[in-house]
């Protein structure tokens, strides 16, 4: 749950939060973009953590974001 | 430009250093 959560990262470094944010958000951006998945989730660590909570509990949020982020990816890599 | 090595990768179980190019 987000109590959880939020009383998880609170008690972390800023180097463990944005760690465990990954290890939250890898496997649902897996599910959505298998190949670029570690990509993906490396562009969305640079948010901050609030924003990054917010995606986790709103799997419409993390599509759009994953959207945007591959559509960046293919403009850096055109 | 630098930009090569964008976005860092972030891989399960690996310390995350993405901080360190910001």
């Amino acid at each position: 749950g987000r109590c959880l959560i939020a009383s998880t990262l609170a008690s972390a470094s800023p180097e463990d939060q944005k760690k465990m944010l990954g290890e939250w958000l890898f496997p649902l951006i897996q599910a959505l973009q298998p190949t670029l998945a570690s990509k993906i989730t490396g562009m969305l660590l640079e948010m901050d953590n609030s924003e990054l909570l917010l995606l986790l509990e709103s799997p419409e949020s993390l599509c759009y974001k994953v959207d945007e982020a591959v559509a960046v990816l293919e403009a850096c890599q055109a | 430009g630098s930009s090569i090595n964008w976005p860092p990768e972030f891989h399960p179980g690996v310390p995350w250093k993405g901080l360190q190019n910001i």
